[in-house]
C-alpha cells in the first residue's frame, strides 16, 4: 500500500491551492544542510511501502512511516569520503537507493542497499569517472555519460539486486556533451538525451545505436530533458529551461513540451509552462508524467500541468523558510518539498 | 501541429531508424 495514503491529512500552513494536499512532515534534526530528497519502494516483512530518502553531504537516510504523520529514520548510510551530490531515482526498483557523489561534478555512483543474506545495510560503487549526466531507468537500468580529455563515454549498466552490475552496454556518444537523459514512455529500448549543443538525441538501448540528433532551436539554450513519450509516430519531450529568469517574468517558459518527428528531425512546440506572476526565477525542477514542479528563486515551489501549460499550485516560502528541493515521489501523485534544514513535507497531488 | 509542419510521420520510426543507423 502507498504509505502516504495511510497518513492523516493535516493542513497547518498548507498550499494556497487545493490541488496540493498536505499529508505529513518529516524532520531531520541531524541534518546540517539537505542536498536532495527522494523516495524508494521498500519491501520488508512481506509488504512493499513507499519510503522517503533524504541526503546531506555526508549521510543518506531512509525514512519509514511509523504512524500517521510520524516518520522514523530506518537507517542511515554514512558516506564521509566524498560528498553526496544527488539521489538518482530508480523507477519501479525495490530496496535499492542510488546516489551520485563528487566535489563539483559527479565522480562516482553508488548503490545503497540492505542485504538479507548478511542482514546488513551496505553500499557499493557501480561507476566512477568524470560523470556529466546520469539517469535511472525501469528494470534496474542506469545510464551515465562521462568524459575524458579525449572522448565521451555513454554506458548503460544493468544492476543486480545485490548492488553489483550484471551487464554493461556502451551507447554511441554524440559529438557534444550529454547534459541529461530521459526514459521514453511507450518504447522500453529507447532513450533520449539533451546535449550541450542544445540538441535532443535518441538511442536504441539494446543495440547502443545513436539513432537521431535533432536541434532544439536557438530560442531556448541549455535545454534539459526530463521525460519523453512516444505517441502517434511523434516523440514528445518535456524540456526545462534553466535560463528562465525573473527578469523575463511573467511569460518566461520554465517547461516546454516539444513534439519531434524522429523521421524528419523536425519539431514544434506543443505547450509552454511559464513562471507564475511575481519576481521569481527558476532554480531547479522535476517532472513526473505530465506534472512539473520547480523551486523558484523566491523560495516558493510551483507546480504545473504540463499538457495544459497551467500553473496549478504554489507552495509559498512561508515563515519556516524557503523551499530548496521539489521532487515527485516514485509512482507520482506525491510531491516531496524540502528545506535546507532537512524538513520535508509530503503533499498529495 | 500538422503533418506538413513536421514532415511524413511513421508509427514505426524507432524500428526504421534502428534498421538504417550504423551498428
Amino acid at each position: 500500500t502507498d504509505a502516504a495514503e495511510q497518513l492523516t491529512p493535516v493542513l497547518p500552513d498548507g498550499p494556497r491551492e487545493e490541488s496540493l494536499q498536505f499529508v505529513s512532515e518529516l524532520k531531520d534534526s541531524w541534518c546540517a544542510c539537505a542536498v536532495d530528497v527522494g523516495s524508494v519502494w521498500w519491501a520488508a516483512a512481506g509488504r512493499r511501502e513507499l519510503r522517503v530518502v533524504t541526503a546531506s553531504e555526508s549521510a543518506v537516510s531512509l525514512w519509514e512511516p511509523l504512524a500517521p504523520d510520524c516518520w522514523g529514520r530506518a537507517y542511515t548510510w554514512h558516506l564521509t569520503e566524498v560528498p553526496v551530490i544527488q539521489i538518482v531515482p530508480l523507477p519501479d526498483t525495490c530496496n535499492l537507493v542510488c546516489v551520485a557523489l563528487g566535489e563539483l561534478e559527479i565522480g562516482e555512483i553508488r548503490l545503497l542497499l540492505y542485504s538479507s543474506e548478511t542482514d546488513s545495510f551496505k553500499h557499493s560503487v557501480v561507476k566512477t569517472g568524470n560523470i556529466k549526466a546520469v539517469v535511472g531507468l525501469k528494470d534496474r537500468r542506469l545510464v551515465c555519460s562521462s568524459r575524458t580529455m579525449q572522448e565521451q563515454q555513454v554506458e548503460m549498466v544493468l544492476l543486480s539486486e545485490t548492488g553489483g552490475s550484471k551487464n554493461r552496454q556502451t551507447l554511441m556518444p554524440p559529438e557534444d556533451t550529454v547534459t541529461a537523459f530521459a526514459e521514453v514512455e511507450g518504447i522500453r529500448e529507447a532513450l533520449v538525451g539533451t546535449t550541450a549543443g542544445n540538441s535532443v538525441v535518441v538511442w536504441n538501448l539494446k543495440t547502443g545505436q545513436l539513432l537521431r540528433k535533432m536541434h532544439v532551436g536557438y530560442s531556448y539554450p541549455a535545454s534539459i530533458c526530463h521525460r519523453a513519450y512516444s505517441d502517434s509516430g511523434l516523440l514528445f519531450v518535456v524540456l526545462s529551461h534553466p535560463h528562465a529568469k525573473e527578469s523575463e517574468s511573467p511569460g518566461s517558459p520554465v517547461f516546454r513540451v516539444v513534439a519531434f518527428n524522429p523521421r524528419s528531425g523536425r519539431s514544434t512546440g506543443v505547450m509552454f509552462s511559464c513562471l507564475p506572476p511575481g519576481p521569481a526565477g527558476y532554480l531547479e525542477g522535476d517532472v513526473w508524467d505530465t506534472a512539473g514542479a520547480a523551486v523558484l528563486t523566491s523560495g516558493a515551489v510551483a507546480v504545473w500541468d504540463l499538457l495544459r501549460g497551467r500553473c496549478t499550485a504554489v507552495l509559498p516560502a512561508g515563515p519556516a523558510g524557503h523551499w530548496a528541493l521539489a521532487r515527485w515521489a516514485t509512482g507520482g501523485a506525491v510531491l516531496l518539498a524540502g528545506r535546507c534544514s532537512g524538513t520535508v513535507h509530503l503533499y498529495r497531488y | 501541429c500538422s503533418e506538413s509542419d513536421l514532415g511524413p510521420i511513421s508509427l514505426n520510426w524507432f524500428e526504421e531508424l534502428s534498421a538504417e543507423a550504423p551498428p
